[in-house]
């Protein structure tokens, strides 16, 4: 994760589902319990 | 005392907006993290304008709920401007929504529950390729915590429940304290009746964490002033509060340095909170409290002192108010003016109370001037009214209702919990009271 003042954004891995089909991409989540 | 009281009702508060007047007069709300007793207080750290969310796909002709991505374009307290991915610089078909609403999820909660995404018929067209539009879009984006609906519903529990007692102030006499019952408990405030109350129509609104409710026995333990019910049996069910569920107090030590009987300073009025007023330590309770009046206004009888905790952020040193350009209140009846605490001291054979004795902390509170919330009148404290900041002297606001005269504007702690971020009344289901 990456601390950028006291929060901590942690990359994840997401799934997303369309009516084509599913796939992934890779956002960024905050920690927002630190 | 300035009450609204019975002056509401013109205009039904479902009928008030949040969004469109936050955008016609071009202003903010103040952020859920300046509200830490408010659900998710603590734990909004990360929700900004960017970030993703997957939410109802209001525009398909799909019989089913479905959802699409959308971003928020401007956050106000809870609720979020949103545009949904695909309508670019298209400012047109934007929304507000309540963030802490079942239907807003983190981007990968469809998937998780096999719900699809469809974009809106509107901008159906748009795009061929779906996929590589969102990959392009999202990657490397910002979404909201994976478990944001868990902490929201955890937020919104509370621990007080109906038929608990407490001992509450008594609105008609504030120098003493009376038990009531729990009977409504709306985001965590509390609708109190008082024990006696033959129809229940004598209550009394507050948060629970309100320094004006304490466990039962708090007042004899303090010697702080009681009225007696003449109630002698508990009805079923009733139990008493444990003392944990209520708001800690900081620890003084009275024994060295600490108020004396007599001693002079500046407080907030309790009977018109647009003033602070000039004030006497009138008695010294155990654990920290203090019995106030205010100068020139007290019953013979001792009967409008009221109780504030020595470490209370509604009590001042002497010249608090000029050192800050705020106007004091002068005693009734006092006829020098302008007023004088060099004068008013030697005419009274009074001392000031020490500076050292006083709360000075400062939080980081995050307030400015002009933002938005909703906030108690706490002349008429069952209100929720729509208000605006518009002084900050250190950790004191100065909170406007808007639409009504700066007459009753209220003097309020950064920390109070009578104030609420934009969207709490839609998200808790209490009533808003809409500007005049």
């Amino acid at each position: 994760g990456v601390e950028t003042g006291a929060r901590k954004w942690e990359q994840k891995q997401v799934q997303i589902k369309t009516l084509e089909g599913e796939f992934s991409v890779t956002m960024w989540a905050s920690d927002n319990h630190k | 005392a300035k009450s609204k009281a019975g002056m509401y009702g013109l205009v039904p508060s479902e009928s008030f907006d949040w969004g469109p007047y936050i955008c016609v007069n071009n202003t903010s709300g103040a952020p859920v993290s300046c509200f830490k007793h408010a659900p998710m207080g603590t734990c909004w750290g990360g929700i900004e304008e960017g970030v993703r969310i997957e939410v109802l796909n209001s525009d398909t002709n799909h019989s089913t709920k479905v959802y699409w991505i959308a971003e928020i374009v401007k956050l106000a307290g809870f609720k979020a401007l949103l545009r949904y991915e695909g309508f670019d610089v298209d400012s047109s078909k934007d929304f507000w929504c309540n963030l802490c609403i079942p239907e807003v999820h983190p981007v990968g909660w469809c998937a998780s529950s096999g719900k699809p995404l469809v974009p809106p018929k509107s901008i159906q067209h748009k795009h061929s390729n779906w996929k590589a539009f969102l990959v392009k879009r999202l990657t490397g984006a910002k979404t909201l915590p994976p478990d944001f609906n868990v902490k929201v519903h955890e937020n919104t529990q509370f621990p007080f429940k109906k038929l608990m007692r407490v001992e509450v102030v008594d609105k008609n006499y504030l120098c003493r304290t009376r038990v009531a019952l729990v009977e409504q408990v709306i985001g965590g405030r509390l609708r109190l009746v008082y024990e006696e109350s033959q129809d229940g129509s004598d209550d009394f609104w507050c948060h629970m964490y309100s320094p004006l409710i304490h466990n039962i026995g708090w007042s004899r333990s303090i010697g702080h002033r009681f009225k007696r019910s003449d109630v002698t049996k508990k009805i079923e069910g009733q139990v008493d509060a444990p003392p944990q569920l209520f708001q800690k107090v900081r620890d003084v030590d009275q024994s060295v340095d600490w108020f004396k009987d007599g001693m002079k300073l500046e407080a907030i009025d309790p009977l018109n909170l647009s003033a602070i007023c000039v004030a006497t330590v009138r008695k010294v309770l155990a654990d920290g409290y203090l019995m106030i009046g205010i100068d020139g206004s007290e019953a013979v009888d001792g009967s409008d002192w009221f109780c504030y905790h020595g470490t209370s952020p509604s009590i001042f040193p002497v010249g608090f108010c000029e050192i800050n350009s705020i106007e004091l209140t002068s005693p009734r009846g006092y006829t020098k003016l302008p007023f004088k605490w060099f004068d008013y001291l030697r005419e009274t054979a009074s001392i000031a109370a020490p500076v050292k004795l006083f709360n000075k902390e400062v939080p980081n509170h995050g307030f400015q001037r002009g933002m938005k919330l909703e906030a108690v009148d706490l002349m008429e404290p069952r209100l929720v009214c729509v208000a605006t900041v518009t002084r900050i002297v250190h950790r004191l606001l100065r909170i406007h209702f808007d639409g009504w005269e700066d007459e009753y504007d209220q003097w309020v702690d950064c920390e109070s919990p009578d104030l609420y971020p934009v969207g709490w009344c839609q998200l808790t289901g209490y009533q808003l009271q809409p500007p005049r």
